[in-house]
């Protein structure tokens, strides 16, 4: 049956004082990464929570590397009457709000709570300079194609009770329905 | 007026119009108001020539502090919105910063991207982020335990024997996996992580973060190479960049406490998406 003994095994031995303060030989490092990387996925395929029919964390939908702003089913083309719902959980014991961030390839989109009522959101467009320190590295070993690069993080403001969920809905809108941010450059001379 | 005001909420930060440096510090609510700068310096690793101990993996030996400087133009982009304000700073090549105030936070947000570190000089550098106020700490500053009670430090001191100072940076250096706190009789500054990293706070009213490092010799304490890791594309090597996060607050004094627990939990326990499109409207709620 499956279960997390990976994860279990992977987090157990990366709490070697080495693995915590970093000053292991690389090929140690590696091989934590690894087992850490094997445990998440064995928890992650839908292999532990086959009763959750609608909301399995799938192939299609899985997005572990939103921390370097590559999600491809938030980058979908929305344009063809789908929407993207988003399911947000609070694993902690008391209600909190908190803003959510995800790439979107397009400014045309809105976002509702499950009760359909539309919630204030905004965009921000990505930066060049940001986006490339960070992720055209990381993208290149991906084998990510850069044409697919996100124009925007799409940011709402999420509130989840204390140890449960919250459902948001992405859609694309007639107009651009969120505030989209205003861009401000200035330009300074550099200290010596 | 030569000055730029970020934040839609209750706080404000200020930065110079002319230097793009963060200059101010204000909590409408709280009444806090603190001069502050934020800057990032590197020390140089020991080569370990003179005292046959190298700075490596383990050792924290420095060789000397310089600031890192802007390179040419130093470019402030603001971005400003209902929800958050963004403040995007290039710092140079290599180190990319961007702040954020939320409006219903009270913390600025500050994400840095750190790498890779340029090594072509034969230097191995391991870089700080400071933030520096005019607050008197008075040698006394208190970092986390492996996220459990917050300690007090007092710089160049331990209450349990007579300390000789041989390392007056290293010496005074604590690993941060929650964050760390100065106070004076006014005011808190606190400093929370999302990653464990190691801090200090050198210089009265400063806390430091050490945020990157990448050294050239083995400090000969068994690990045998040195810290020097480096990702390869298509036979093309070059030394990691990493990212990160860490959140600043001023409260008035005895009123941080609550924010670095409570907050300090929902650091380590941010929220967890899940994705999956429908149809047209045909969700229903759940």
């Amino acid at each position: 049956r499956p279960n997390t003994d990976s994860l279990a095994d992977a987090l157990a031995i990366a709490q070697h004082h080495d693995a915590v303060s970093g000053t292991e030989k690389q090929h140690v490092a590696d091989d934590y990464a690894k087992r850490l990387s094997i445990g998440y996925n064995e928890s992650r395929d839908q292999k532990l929570a086959a009763i959750v029919h609608q909301l399995s964390f799938n192939r299609q939908i899985k997005c572990p590397l939103l921390n370097i702003s590559y999600c491809p089913p938030s980058e979908a083309d929305l344009s063809n009457g789908k929407s993207l719902v988003i399911v947000v959980y609070n694993s902690l014991g008391w209600k909190r709000e908190d803003i959510i961030k995800i790439p979107v390839v397009s400014a045309n989109v809105t976002v509702r709570d499950f009760t359909g009522k539309e919630i204030e959101s905004q965009l921000l467009p990505l930066l060049n300079a940001s986006v490339g320190i960070r992720n055209d590295h990381v993208r290149a070993y991906l084998g990510i194609s850069p044409s697919v690069t996100p124009s925007y993080w799409l940011t709402f403001s999420a509130t989840v009770p204390p140890l449960g969920f919250s459902t948001y809905i992405v859609s694309s809108a007639t107009q651009t329905a969120t505030s989209s941010a205003r861009r401000t450059v200035y330009k300074s001379e550099a200290s010596q | 007026n030569d000055t730029i005001e970020v934040g839609p909420g209750n706080l404000k930060l200020i930065y110079s119009g002319n230097k793009g440096k963060l200059t101010q510090y204000f909590n409408s609510r709280s009444s806090v108001k603190e001069s502050i700068e934020q800057s990032f310096s590197y020390y140089a690793g020991d080569d370990g020539s003179v005292d046959k101990q190298a700075d490596g993996a383990y050792i924290f030996r420095p060789n000397g502090t310089y600031p890192i400087q802007s390179e040419g133009q130093d470019h402030l982009t603001v971005l400003r919105g209902p929800l958050l304000d963004e403040v995007h700073q290039r710092i140079n090549s290599w180190i990319y910063q961007v702040t954020r105030v939320y409006k219903e936070k009270e913390h600025a947000e500050i994400e840095f991207t750190v790498g890779p570190i340029p090594i072509g000089d034969g230097i191995g550098k391991e870089i700080v982020t400071k933030i520096t106020t005019s607050m008197e700490t008075n040698k006394t500053f208190y970092t986390d335990s492996n996220g459990r009670d917050f300690i007090e430090r007092i710089r160049d001191y331990r209450k349990d024997w007579d300390l000789q100072v041989n390392q007056p940076v290293a010496g005074n250096y604590y690993p941060i996996n929650l964050g760390i706190y100065a106070k004076d009789n006014n005011t808190e500054m606190s400093v929370l992580v999302d990653r464990s990293v190691g801090g200090s706070s050198i210089v009265d009213g400063q806390l430091e973060l050490m945020v990157h490092r990448r050294l050239l010799h083995d400090d000969d304490r068994g690990v045998e190479e040195p810290l020097n890791e480096t990702v390869c594309i298509q036979d093309v090597c070059k030394g990691l960049t990493i990212t990160g996060k860490y959140y600043l607050r001023l409260d008035p004094l005895g009123e941080g406490a609550k924010w670095r627990r409570s907050f300090g939990q929902e650091i380590y326990s941010p929220f967890l998406l899940a994705f999956t499109e429908q149809e047209g409207d045909t969700w229903t709620s759940s």
